[in-house]
């Protein structure tokens, strides 16, 4: 997966599937841009970025890693307001 | 706002329903949308007019997964709807997803608030930050006695479109923010090594490895609870907490409002001259709760659910210093914590005297 899982503690406590799933809500709500094969650490900077900026929007703490708290959240109903930028 | 502040140029808006869910009644549908569209007309110049044929500005459908905007649903739950900013073709519309159980209350999604939110980005508005807002991103259950809009909301459309002429509930409530100077509690209580602080139709929950508390909002967690508290307290030994407004007195299993709930207050013991509990504290080692109304207060025995003999007895004699009321009390480590407007006091049970005088923003770290 193109998201960052450098530290062992994440990859222990994170299944794949909980990934997968931050990864495709970053894509629909952050605009998160699917990279080419083969530059996997740097879309993995990018899933960081993302989950920063959803972070500090929901007002969590910023760490730009999946945690148990932003995971949460991420699982809850929402609204899904097209991205303007593409719809222009 | 979207990029560029996106806007109708007019002010007589139209909408039409393309369609309808078999969730609910046609003319349940067609209510929560008109009374959708009239939550923002009643702040704004705008009009909502429906049409049954042609073009509208605001295209209304239900539609699962793939609906013919390339941004497809999900399925039950997750995504339940969005909508498109003002603009021709596509802008302006709003899609609900079939797959979600769609109601007139807190039986599934209800659709008037979820409409709501949606019609706020058919106008213009992009989602808010504030988690009292109604256009926050995530489906809070807020009530079915209709919608008080809240003010970052009124403030977010009228830069766009300007106020209206004549605003129905012109009290727009604001969120409260924790580290307000001049915060004052409704109530406080612990629920299963939480504190749960009340707020108007909010509570924060401070969970004591957390240094943030989480605001959410009472209806959330219980839709049938009023969204305005006055006195809580946990018994923790059978893991109820009772809350108070007015004269009656709801107790909580978790989510669930105990059989027999809400009772009136006079069914504790109360004279009926009480007409509410302004704070309530339950003491663990005594097994004893007190509660506070006006300048007087009561004890209550749990264990033999009677009111104790001698009470109500005044506030300012037994707790002096404290004030004359109290707005919210909870107790730890043999201390009473009172919350009486922008300050807490301290008091130790066994001396009986204040230890120390602090901030009521203080229980947030402020």
């Amino acid at each position: 997966l193109p998201i960052s899982i450098s530290d062992e503690d994440d990859s222990d406590e994170f299944t794949r599937e909980k990934f997968e799933l931050a990864e495709r809500y970053l894509k629909r709500h952050y605009n998160l841009q699917s990279n080419p094969a083969g530059i996997q650490r740097k879309a993995g900077d990018t899933v960081t970025s993302k989950l920063r900026e959803m972070q500090a929007f929901f007002g969590l703490e910023v760490t730009g890693k999946l945690n148990e708290e932003t995971y949460e959240l991420m699982q809850q109903p929402r609204c899904g307001v097209p991205d303007i930028g593409e719809y222009n | 706002f979207f990029p560029r502040k996106l806007k109708w140029s007019h002010t007589n808006i139209t909408y039409r329903i393309l369609n309808y869910t078999p969730d609910l009644k046609k003319s349940e549908v067609d209510r929560a949308f008109r009374k959708a569209f009239k939550v923002w007309s009643d702040v704004t110049p705008l009009n909502f007019t429906r049409i049954r044929n042609g073009t509208a500005d605001i295209m209304i459908s239900f539609g699962r997964k793939e609906h013919g905007d390339f941004y497809p649903f999900d399925g039950p739950s997750g995504l339940l709807a969005h909508a498109f900013p003002p603009g021709p073709n596509f802008g302006g519309d709003a899609h609900f997803d079939e797959d979600e159980l769609w109601s007139t209350d807190s039986k599934g999604y209800n659709l008037f608030l979820v409409a709501a939110h949606e019609f706020g980005h058919s106008l213009g508005l992009e989602h808010s930050r504030d988690p009292g807002a109604l256009m926050f991103p995530i489906y809070t259950y807020t009530g079915n006695k209709g919608l008080l809009l809240p003010d970052d909301d009124v403030q977010g459309i009228q830069i766009l479109y300007g106020a209206g002429d004549h605003d129905p509930h012109p009290d727009h409530p604001k969120t409260p923010e924790k580290c307000d100077a001049n915060l004052t509690l409704d109530a406080i209580t612990e629920l299963r090594g939480e504190m749960v602080i009340f707020k108007d139709r909010f509570f924060w929950r401070l969970h004591p490895q957390m240094v943030e508390a989480d605001l959410v909002q009472i209806k959330s967690f219980w839709p049938e609870i009023p969204s305005k508290i006055d006195a809580a307290y946990e018994h923790p030994t059978n893991d109820h907490v009772l809350l108070f407004r007015g004269k009656k007195v709801w107790a909580l299993n978790a989510y669930d409002i105990v059989e027999g709930y809400p009772k009136k207050i006079y069914e504790l013991g109360f004279p009926r001259s009480v007409k509410g509990v302004d704070a309530a504290v339950h003491i663990k080692d005594t097994g004893k709760t007190l509660f506070f109304a006006g300048e007087k207060y009561w004890s209550y025995d749990e264990q033999n659910q009677v009111m104790e003999k001698g009470y109500p007895r005044y506030i300012e004699e037994d707790f002096p210093g404290i004030g004359h009321r109290v707005d919210a009390a909870y107790e730890k480590n043999g201390y009473i914590y009172f919350f009486n407007g922008p300050l807490q006091f301290e008091f130790n049970i066994w001396s009986e005297r204040i230890m120390r005088v602090l901030t009521t923003t203080s229980i947030f770290w402020c």
